[in-house]
Order: structure tokens, then sequence, then C-alpha cells
């Protein structure tokens, strides 16, 4: 996937 | 960080505080399941493996920390407090925790974004949080009586995935590629199962009655 799929949510 | 998240994460933060609150002052942990407790704390232990790897911010780190400490906390106090462990009624709250463990694992496994263990963790905790909530609606389907801060935290909880579900829009509109479906699918899984629940708190508002789930 690209690299967005980052965890900035709790 | 949009309003909605902030709301989210605040009625998130409100609902576990308003819980470790009333065992803590009233010493009981009545009408509440320790079952829903551990799944929780074991969707914020998977879910946060990132704490001390990647920084986000001070808020994100400062609320992993604070979900973590009170699920905890809240497992500790019905466990081990030798007050409240009294008013736990484990014949009643005997949800198997496997039934709910084991298929979220499974799931993870076979779906997810990236097959790394911390991806697979991560999204294991998406699923289980979806259905951690189900023992405790089960207890309360069982014990009928519902006090109204047991009420309050369930319709909180289930209030902040709503509002989450909000804010995954709001970001879908206005950040690229933010592709999230899994976790879209898992929060409104999640929502779907509080929205019986949520039929029979605004009725016992409304009508100002106490509130009774069928059996």
């Amino acid at each position: 996937l690209d690299e967005s799929h980052y965890h900035d949510e709790l | 960080m949009n309003i909605f998240r902030l709301a989210g994460d605040m009625t998130h933060l409100v609902s576990v505080l308003v819980l470790l609150l009333k065992i803590h002052t009233i010493k009981s942990c009545a009408g509440i399941s320790l079952k829903t407790q551990e799944l929780y704390a074991l969707v914020f232990t998977t879910r946060y493996l990132d704490l001390f790897t990647d920084y986000i911010s001070l808020y994100n780190t400062v609320m992993k920390l604070i979900f973590l400490g009170s699920s905890f906390s809240i497992v500790w106090y019905i466990r081990r407090h030798k007050i409240v462990r009294r008013s736990y009624d484990k014949d009643q709250d005997t949800f198997r925790h496997y039934f709910i463990v084991l298929p979220c694992l499974v799931l993870a496994l076979l779906i997810h974004h990236k097959f790394t263990f911390k991806e697979v963790m991560w999204t294991f905790s998406l699923y289980l949080e979806a259905v951690a909530i189900l023992p405790q609606l089960v207890l309360l389907q069982r014990t009928r009586n519902i006090d109204n801060l047991t009420g309050q935290y369930v319709f909180l909880l289930g209030a902040y995935r709503a509002l989450y579900i909000l804010n995954w829009i709001y970001r879908h509109y206005t950040e690229p590629h933010y592709v999230h479906w899994i976790t879209w699918i898992a929060g409104i899984v999640q929502t779907l199962l509080y929205a019986d629940f949520f039929y029979y708190y605004f009725q016992s508002w409304k009508n100002n009655v106490k509130l009774q789930l069928p059996a």
C-alpha cells in the first residue's frame, strides 16, 4: 500500500 | 486532527475515566464485564506496539499511555482489589475470550494491509475492538439491571466510534489517498453492534424510565 498508510489515530 | 476525531478521542477518554472513577469511588464493579475489560486491554496492547518506536505527537503518546494505563487498572481492580473483586459476577460474565480472540486473529492473518507482525497485530486490534463489547452487552442482557454509570459507559463507548466514522469520512474527502477500508469496515461493524443498545438507551432517556434491555 502507498506510504500514506500511517497509524496516526488512536 | 479534526474536530470529529478530537471529539471521538475525548468521548473515549471520558468513557474509560467514568468507568475507572465509578469502580474507584464506589468500590464496586457490579454490572461490568471483566471479559470486555480484558479484551480492551488486549486491544490497546496490540494496537500501541509502536508506542516506543514511532513518535507521532505528544497528544498521541499521552493518550496511548492513558488508555493503556486505565484499561489495565480496571482489569487490576476487578481481578485483584480485595473489595471490588467481591462485586464481580463471574457466574454471569461467562463469555469465552477465545470465541472472540481466535476469529479476529484468523481474520487479521487473512485480511490485512501488509503482512508484517506490527501490521497484523494492529489489524487484529481493530477487529477485536469491534466485537470486544459483546461480553458486556451479554452481561447487561442477563443481569437486566443497568445502573446509570454502566449505561453511560456503554453509550460513550459507542458514541466515540460513531464520531470516528465522521472523522474517516472527513479525512477521506480532505486527504488524498486516505484509504483505510479495513478500519472503516471494522468501525462500522462496531458502531452497528451498539445500535440496538443506543435505541433502548434513548428510549429510556426519552421516557425517563430506567434502562431495560429486552431479554
